[in-house]
């Protein structure tokens, strides 16, 4: 099973159309491997991005050059994802 | 003992369990509901369409898919609670009672079953579904790209690697093929609500081009009228607008192949995420979400039924 230990997802927050195209830029950087959960539409829209762990510094420092607002929506997926497996065995004991 | 009673309605289940209740639901509500196998997934499981029908024959329809998106697990989980909301409510509820002596309701709980039993088994991320692509070692087709309604335009990716790949032709995927034969052999379906998660948007036609649909005005209306129902449970923020100018360009989505071959009330939900969890939405808003959610259903149920073309 394919685990998320460390990987983010950063809520993006863009204030105009040229940084909209390189939040769009992102996505085809294949090594980073991000994945877009939800793409850059329009400034007034966030985009979150989820970042492998391998990838958090590079993205990161992509958006602070670049001087693109973001935060951290989701801190270590792999816990949430722990969080829902135990949920659902505690509920199949049930 | 099979009961759908029993089963918990505010957890993720697997594909086994959903199909399994699947069964328990139908042999609980043999009058009312009825499991029609539509196709066969890539991988070859069953794909299983619930009709809720009173009877008369080949009555005006509304269709319902969920979990398209394999990871939006909340989606699945919502279709599960309004199946089970629809069979228990007929004959206690008059609104749903008149609903369903004038129309039939088509709800396709795990639209991308390979994908969800993926989800499951090996990356919960995943949201395409799990066909080869020639030439390519990466797998899968976005099923919501494949609909032959501005296939291929530049909302689709060309690149088999990307989430929004658009396969190598229009309905390519059995399991949009599945649907297509079936709304096409059915001719009578009036109404097509596509659920996804999250961001809380209610979009309707178009995405692939920025002109606006013959009916605009009457989908943006009944737009409003169902959110206002949706919110006023529990406070849960919704915009909705065309699918182009809401969010942005997306070609060969279903509402807008379901639109331009006459299924005039096309809708894609995204539930909620009030928490910013994405898709990872805790198991404990499921019945809240489903519940909010169930408001807008029936606002588009009414109208449906209110406006026959």
């Amino acid at each position: 099973q394919k685990l998320f230990v460390g990987d983010q997802v950063l809520r993006v927050t863009a204030k105009n159309e040229e940084q909209l195209t390189l939040l769009r830029g992102l996505e085809g950087m294949e090594h980073l491997q991000v994945d877009l959960w939800r793409s850059p539409a329009k400034a007034s829209l966030p985009v979150d991005i989820h970042v492998p762990f391998h990838s958090l510094q590079s993205v990161k420092a992509f958006l602070e050059y670049n001087d693109i607002p973001y935060s951290i929506m989701l801190e270590d997926l792999q816990l949430l994802l722990d969080q829902e497996q135990e949920e659902m065995k505690r509920s199949r004991m049930l | 003992v099979r009961n759908t009673n029993s089963f918990s309605y505010s957890t993720y289940h697997t594909l086994d369990e959903i199909y399994n209740w699947i069964d328990s639901l139908v042999a609980e509500h043999p009058d009312l509901v009825s499991k029609i196998q539509i196709g066969h997934t890539y991988e070859n499981r069953p794909i299983y369409v619930l009709k809720f029908s009173t009877g008369g024959s080949n009555r005006p329809a509304i269709w319902i898919d969920t979990g398209i998106h394999s990871r939006e697990w909340i989606t699945q989980a919502t279709g599960i609670w309004t199946a089970k909301k629809i069979a228990s409510d007929y004959g206690k509820e008059s609104t749903l009672t008149s609903i369903l002596n004038n129309l039939d309701i088509f709800l396709l709980i795990v639209t991308n079953p390979d994908g969800f039993a993926y989800t499951h088994s090996t990356n919960r991320m995943w949201r395409k579904t799990r066909s080869i692509n020639a030439g390519s070692a990466c797998v899968g087709v976005d099923p919501n790209r494949n609909w032959d309604a501005g296939f291929g335009g530049p909302g689709a990716s060309k690149n088999p690697c990307s989430e929004t790949y658009h396969g190598a032709y229009p309905h390519s995927e059995s399991e949009v093929k599945a649907i297509v034969d079936f709304l096409l052999s059915h001719g009578n379906v009036k109404s097509l609500l596509s659920i996804h998660s999250y961001s809380q948007m209610l979009l309707f036609p178009y995405g692939y081009t920025n002109n606006l649909a013959p009916d605009h005005e009457a989908l943006n209306n009944l737009a409003r009228e169902a959110l206002s129902a949706l919110t006023s449970l529990h406070g849960t923020k919704y915009t909705y607008g065309t699918t182009f100018a809401t969010i942005y360009q997306a070609d060969g989505t279903t509402i807008d192949w379901a639109y331009n071959n006459g299924i005039k009330y096309s809708y894609t939900f995204e539930l909620r995420d009030t928490g910013r969890y994405g898709f990872i939405l805790p198991a404990n808003q499921i019945i809240p979400t489903a519940e909010e959610t169930w408001l807008a259903l029936v606002k588009i149920f009414e109208h449906v039924r209110d406006n026959p073309y």
